[in-house]
């Protein structure tokens, strides 16, 4: 079961002056960061059992918390994968979507099936280090709301497969 | 030598082929041009001086000196243009480098800075900024959004309530930004929207900086008993600025909706296998 306290009293704790200025020792500073991840937790327990009640499927959903240095797991995987976008504003937002992945050719088709354009970015990276790419497409979710787009590799002997126009007919 | 340019149907911005520096961005929409030079700064921490023994620390921001130091005066550039983004990544130093994107429909420009680990080797503690300078004639004043309430105008060496006698020419003149600052002269605005709260300020006319990231190797002697220096190699900082160039009587609705999409970003949940097609209906 999914609980949302403990990340209430974590963020009550980081109403002190020392978390909110950054005036805590480094030893303080660790313990709230320490307390914000374990209030995190619970709450992805918390969504994901929201969104498996509003999409009426039980999925295991993964959240990626490094998503800002392009550290993903689940999207880097060669599985299928299925990317929910939840928007909080009272108003519909178009939104760019970045994923790190494995090289590759990706299909990614949007919530009514059809093929939605992407691109895979490789990004520069330093001698002897792993190169990263990233998936971009654009992603559309209705106000106070959510949609899910699926992506999947195809390989990349059949690069044109990118392009391919859906057929609601020979779909799933 | 060719200019460098990303543009999409409502915004281009230009680098400097010499410098690889942003040197200026254009609204298409309102056919608005300004020039303008964005880069990478740090002050020099002080640790105390013949005027004052405070040093730079965890609650007190006091340069050596008013004038920063450029990370670097150059940047090496990678240009990626694809169908759905255009990017110039910029690489100043070891420990500073920034990517400038635009995706197609959007009437900002990102900037997505990564800071760090700050090198302290030279036991110099540093501040760093970026800053952005424009031809603007902003006649001493700028705007924040302290404390996140309504935006309010900022003048140079100023205080509404009292005379102030200014002791300290770069932090006197800091002030809080908590989603956006931003100057005009009247006609033209450069906005800046940020993704945290950040120190900011206007120190010349047209010019706008923001404080990413610090590292400092004295304690200010405020209560928190050690310096701002996080052990071993230190903390590396990624944030983004959203940058909007628009006329002055347009601006707010610019960045009011933009800063609404920014602090409810929309979140996003992964999940394995190709699953049931959902439909919001």
């Amino acid at each position: 079961s999914g609980d949302s306290a403990p990340l209430n009293e974590a963020m009550a704790v980081l109403q002190h002056h020392d978390a909110v200025s950054g005036t805590s020792r480094q030893h303080v500073a660790n313990d709230y960061a320490r307390q914000l991840s374990a209030g995190w937790g619970p709450c992805e327990v918390l969504v994901s059992n929201a969104l498996a009640r509003l999409s009426g499927s039980k999925l295991d959903f993964a959240f990626c918390r490094e998503l800002n240095v392009s550290v993903c797991p689940p999207s880097r995987r060669p599985a299928p994968f299925q990317v929910v976008i939840y928007n909080p504003l009272g108003r519909k937002v178009d939104q760019m979507v970045r994923l790190p992945v494995s090289e590759g050719t990706f299909l990614v088709k949007d919530p009514n099936g059809k093929t939605v354009p992407s691109d895979v970015l490789v990004l520069p990276s330093p001698p002897g280090q792993e190169q990263t790419s990233e998936l971009l497409f654009s992603a559309s979710a209705p106000a106070l709301g959510f949609s899910i787009y699926s992506v999947t590799r195809i390989p990349s002997r059949h690069p044109k497969a990118r392009t391919q126009q859906y057929d609601p007919k020979k779909s799933n | 030598r060719q200019v460098l340019a990303i543009e999409n149907e409502f915004i281009q911005a230009t680098f400097d082929p010499d410098t690889g520096l942003l040197m200026g961005i254009r609204n298409k929409e309102q056919n608005l041009v300004l020039p303008m030079s964005q880069g990478f700064f740090w002050y020099q921490a002080s640790t105390g001086d013949k005027e004052s023994s405070q040093a730079s620390g965890a609650y007190i921001f006091r340069p050596e000196r008013p004038q920063p130091l450029p990370v670097s005066r150059w940047a090496q550039v990678r240009l990626v243009k694809t169908a759905l983004v255009q990017e110039v990544h910029q690489n100043f130093s070891a420990w500073c480098s920034q990517v400038v994107r635009l995706y197609p429909g959007q009437r900002h420009l990102e900037l997505e800075w990564t800071v760090g680990p700050i090198p302290v080797q030279d036991d110099w503690g540093k501040e760093v900024i970026s800053r952005f300078d424009t031809p603007l004639k902003t006649e001493g004043q700028f705007f924040t959004d302290s404390n996140g309430r309504e935006v309010l105008r900022r003048s140079r060496n100023y205080r509404p309530t009292w005379r102030l006698n200014q002791t300290e020419p770069v932090a006197g003149n800091y002030y809080p930004v908590n989603t956006r600052i931003y100057i005009t002269d009247g006609d033209v605005q450069l906005t800046v929207l940020t993704d945290r709260s950040q120190g900011g300020s206007s120190l010349r006319d047209g010019s706008l900086e923001l404080m990413v990231h610090r590292r400092l190797l004295a304690d200010d002697e405020r209560g928190v008993g050690e310096a701002l220096l996080e052990s071993e190699s230190g903390q590396w900082v990624r944030g983004r600025h959203l940058v909007l160039l628009d006329s002055a009587r347009n601006a707010a609705a610019g960045h009011r909706l933009l800063a609404e999409r920014e602090v409810l970003a929309p979140q996003l949940v992964l999940a394995l296998g190709r699953g049931v097609p959902y439909r919001p209906g």
